[in-house]
């Protein structure tokens, strides 16, 4: 591990006292192989090299410390820094309902995450209404049915509407009917460079207002993932991040990469495909992973 | 790239960017480049233009090896056993399959085999009823193995040229689903012996290294026959695909360009070089 391949380099080192630029360089490679092995995207990874050697360079060596232990603690806080130090919450609007819109690629994990949120809003007492806005997907909307029905929470029935951005305007009012505290939408997945369906997805914001724009993401994603979160970010602003499949053996490079392009909250992990599998986010879990 | 100037180290470093963001992966990229290199500094490749054109051959070259085409005609029913991570695309691409080659004439039987997502049984039978075809199914929370069986029953007793099975997504770490999945195999191969004929595991572009983990995990519990990978209408460009076919030695028989009955396409290894250095 990244741990070992430090060590190993500052075996050569003869004595303490300050991390040098040559030895910081040749730690700085390997850390950059392992974020690549690690999925993060590249430019990413440079930006934070860079941080990274500017920290280091000229750091005293802590006497309890080797310094290939100091680059792993370096490397290790300031990832730690950037993912968020705490967990942060999905804010209550002060005036209900709090409505949240889903947003992500096809098959990361959107529709199984609205019952999840669904479940713990229940749970503390909010009673929430889904709507089913993927016209698109085969069963997308008996997809959503089920698991209302399964978690004993309304969801919104369009009738003969076929259009997303109705089916959401008019879903608000029944919300108003049903006294709903919380609205969540499930939305179809979409390419971030279809532009049709970008183009939806702005609509459908700019009708509902959401408080919370919440981009799932699949924590297995590769390269794109710095890209794909940066279109969403700039065509509708996310408010927060939900990390699916996290109970799988992914790196999880994404989740840095987004963080770092969208500066967003990363606000849960998907652990699972169960509607209790939804966790809070906290960094030192995903660090020791991405860092490998 | 730059055509006709001499070759410097700045062309090798920017090949090495564009393939680590197709997600290549750093140890096949570093493969991939490791005899152009060689040449580059030994002077025997002096122009961009040609390291480009012996860089897109090599990694044609590792593409095809494994390439060989789906063959039906020695088995009735030809049974196929759809498997992959969650959300992967194998369900539209049963779909779009079955679609595909009821056009071609063949007689197709799907079976709905995920009986334990929300709606996933109702997924399937809208892709087989909008193209007319019999699928078969069991109540949700029935099990896997029982469906199988009676698709492949099904399937031989009706004369069907193709009999498909769509299953649960599943992480290739999660013991009991791949036991799962090993189980249904041999349930299979009991009803009608050497089925299923392929074992096919569906792959979405957008994912990075761990796309090698399930190669090699689904490989180890299954013996996987064939590859198809969806998304590729992304930007992500499916690097991960030199990996898996040079080590694991799988065909890729399609891949998923969109998520509508026609984006499907052959694999041909010249498009998808061309795609990602272009
Ligand atoms: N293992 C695991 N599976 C998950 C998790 N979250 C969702 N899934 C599964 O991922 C697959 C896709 O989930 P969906 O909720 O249908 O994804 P989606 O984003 O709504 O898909 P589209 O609407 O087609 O874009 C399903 O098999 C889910 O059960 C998770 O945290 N872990
Ligand atoms: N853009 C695009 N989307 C695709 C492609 N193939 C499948 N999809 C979409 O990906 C999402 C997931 O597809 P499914 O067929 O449900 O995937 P699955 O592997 O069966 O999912 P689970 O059964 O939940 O594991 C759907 O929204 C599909 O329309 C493709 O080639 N391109
Ligand atoms: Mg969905
Ligand atoms: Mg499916």
């Amino acid at each position: 591990n990244l741990s070992d391949r430090l060590e190993a380099i500052y075996k050569k080192l003869k004595g303490r006292g300050v991390l040098k630029e040559p030895d910081v360089d040749e730690a700085l490679r390997e850390i950059r192989v392992a974020l690549i092995e690690a999925d993060v995207s590249l430019p990413v990874i440079k930006d934070f090299i860079a941080e990274v050697r500017v920290q280091a360079v000229g750091q005293e060596v802590l006497k309890s410390l080797t310094p290939g232990h100091q680059m792993v603690k370096i490397v290790n806080d300031h990832l730690t820094h950037l993912l968020g130090e705490e967990f942060v919450d999905i804010q209550i609007a002060s005036k209900p309902p709090t409505i949240i819109l889903m947003a992500g690629l096809q098959g990361s994990g959107k529709t199984t995450t609205v019952g999840k949120l669904a479940k713990r809003f229940k749970e503390k007492g909010k009673n929430c209404l889904l709507v089913p806005a993927d016209v698109y997907r085969p069963a997308a909307i008996e997809q959503l049915h089920v698991l209302g029905r399964e978690l004993g929470v309304a969801v919104y029935d369009a009738g003969e509407e076929k259009d997303p951005v109705a089916i959401c305007k008019k879903s608000l009012d029944e919300a108003v009917n049903k006294m709903s505290q919380v609205v969540i939408i499930d939305t179809a997945g979409r390419q971030q460079v279809d532009d049709a369906l970008m183009e939806e997805l702005k609509q459908i914001k700019e009708t509902v207002q959401p408080h919370e724009v919440l981009f799932v993401a699949d924590a297995m994603m590769g390269q794109q993932s710095a890209d794909i979160a940066k279109t969403f970010n700039d065509a509708v602003g996310i408010d927060g991040v939900i990390l699916t499949k996290m109970d799988g053996d992914a790196r999880g490079g994404a989740a840095f990469s987004i963080k770092r392009v969208t500066g967003k909250p990363i606000r849960f992990i998907g652990m699972g495909e169960k509607l209790d599998a939804l966790e809070p986010f906290h960094p030192d879990r995903i660090v020791s992973r991405i860092l490998g | 790239v730059h055509g006709r100037a001499k070759v410097g180290p700045e062309l090798l470093e920017e090949l090495e960017e564009t393939l680590l963001i197709a997600d290549v992966g750093m140890q096949t990229t570093s493969f991939i480049l490791e005899d152009l290199k060689r040449e580059v500094s030994q002077n025997r490749i002096r122009e961009n233009k040609e390291v480009l054109e012996q860089l897109k051959q090599r990694m044609v070259h590792v593409l095809s090896q494994n390439q060989k085409p789906l063959s039906f005609s020695e088995h009735q029913p030809f049974v196929i056993l759809v498997v992959g991570v969650n959300g992967s695309g194998k369900t539209t691409t049963i779909g779009k399959l079955a679609r595909h080659w009821k056009q071609q004439g063949k007689k197709v039987l799907l079976a709905a085999g995920d009986t334990f997502r929300a709606a996933a049984i109702d997924q399937l039978q809208v892709w087989a009823e909008r193209s007319n075809i019999p699928c078969i199914s069991q109540k949700s929370g029935a099990d896997l193995s029982a469906v199988a069986y009676d698709a492949v029953q099904a399937g031989m007793a009706r004369e069907m040229d193709l009999v498909i099975i769509d299953t649960a997504g599943r992480l290739q770490t999660n013991t009991n689903l791949m036991e799962e999945l090993k189980k249904v195999k041999r349930v299979i191969g009991k009803v009608l012996p050497g089925a299923p004929h392929e074992t096919l595991l569906v792959l979405d572009a957008t994912i990075g290294q761990n796309s090698i983990s399930q190669a090699r995990l689904f490989n180890e519990a299954l013996e996987v026959d064939g590859l198809v990978m969806t998304k590729l209408d992304g930007t992500a460009k499916g690097g991960v695909l030199f990996n898996i076919t040079g080590d694991l030695k799988l065909p890729v028989r399609f891949v998923g360009v969109g998520e509508k009955p026609e984006d499907l396409q052959e694999f041909i290894p010249e498009n998808f070089v061309e795609a990602l250095i272009p």
